[in-house]
């Protein structure tokens, strides 16, 4: 048994969901924050067989794309030059982020 | 150390997190959802000496137990003969699925 | 690659989130709870090198700091002699604890 841990857009989670579950893979959703951007997005929790990593990882590429934000950064007041002068500056957002972890007892009640 | 995450019905969650600390086994509690039924549940947070593995999993089996959900399937549209006929579901939800994942360093500030 | 998994007081949340991306450490936030006080607080999903986790501990250090709860613990109506006498509790709440979690694979989408 392996748990994948993945970040994910929130825009791509309920397809992502959805995919996985016409495939019997069971999923837990966790909402959670970037820590740069501020913005929510996804976690999910995927616990699998070790042979099935694999296809989790095709469908989370599948479902999952990267995406431009624009964002104007802020900066302490006393270091702006002009506030009018701040330009947004484009961020690249990945499709998804993922952990696999390794699992020494998986049990079900 | 050993992290054990486990995934209860939020009906269970309290009874089980007041067992734990009456032994003072130390538990987080994260809002969580069914990637399935879309139902609000909760992923607790359970780091413990590996000795104490075998109890918080007693202690689980005890405070949680499984029930039926009985749900009426969406399918789309275009495939419902009568909107009437869609039959509810029986989906049995067990009491917890854990996963218990090796810790190779833990620390306190 | 590690999974640096660390609950820490809503307080020190945001300072700490932002001491870490000043040195480019992502960090994802996901809200939570305390098993035993039932207040808020904040778990962080932080992958890193493994080479980054000493300077994670410290960065963790620096920006969280233990304090003190002032709670008037709740015994069942029966046991309570005179409400007005239930002496508020003075419970110690650590800075933060943190689990390293070894990740045996690690992708980006
Ligand atoms: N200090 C910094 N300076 C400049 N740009 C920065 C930066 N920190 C992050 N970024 C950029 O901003 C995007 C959003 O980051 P955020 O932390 O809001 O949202 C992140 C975070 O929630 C999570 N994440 C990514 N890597 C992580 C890691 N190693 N550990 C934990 N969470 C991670 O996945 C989300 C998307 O990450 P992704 O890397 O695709 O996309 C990142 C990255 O391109
Ligand atoms: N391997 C895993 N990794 C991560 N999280 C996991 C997991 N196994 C279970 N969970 C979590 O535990 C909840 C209860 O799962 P259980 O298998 O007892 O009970 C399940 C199962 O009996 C049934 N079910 C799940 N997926 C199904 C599917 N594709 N087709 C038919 N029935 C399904 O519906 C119940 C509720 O599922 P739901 O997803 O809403 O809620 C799930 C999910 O949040
Ligand atoms: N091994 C572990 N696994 C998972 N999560 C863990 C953990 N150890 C600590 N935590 C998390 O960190 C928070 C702070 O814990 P700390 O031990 O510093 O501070 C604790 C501790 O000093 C005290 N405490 C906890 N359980 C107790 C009990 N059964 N009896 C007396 N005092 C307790 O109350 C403070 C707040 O506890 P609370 O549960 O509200 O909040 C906890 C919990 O959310």
């Amino acid at each position: 048994m392996k748990l994948v841990i993945a970040i994910v857009q929130d825009a791509d989670a309920n397809g992502l969901i959805r995919a996985l579950g016409a495939e019997r893979i069971e999923v837990t959703k966790l909402a959670s924050t970037g820590g740069f951007l501020r913005e929510g997005n996804t976690t999910l929790l995927i616990g699998v067989t070790e042979d099935n990593v694999a296809r989790v990882k095709e469908i989370i590429s599948e479902k999952c794309r990267s995406r431009k934000r624009f964002v104007t950064p802020t900066v302490p007041v006393a270091e702006q030059p002009e506030p009018m002068l701040a330009q947004p500056m484009e961020v690249p957002v990945g499709g998804a982020v993922a952990f696999v972890v390794g699992v020494e007892e998986f049990f079900k009640v």
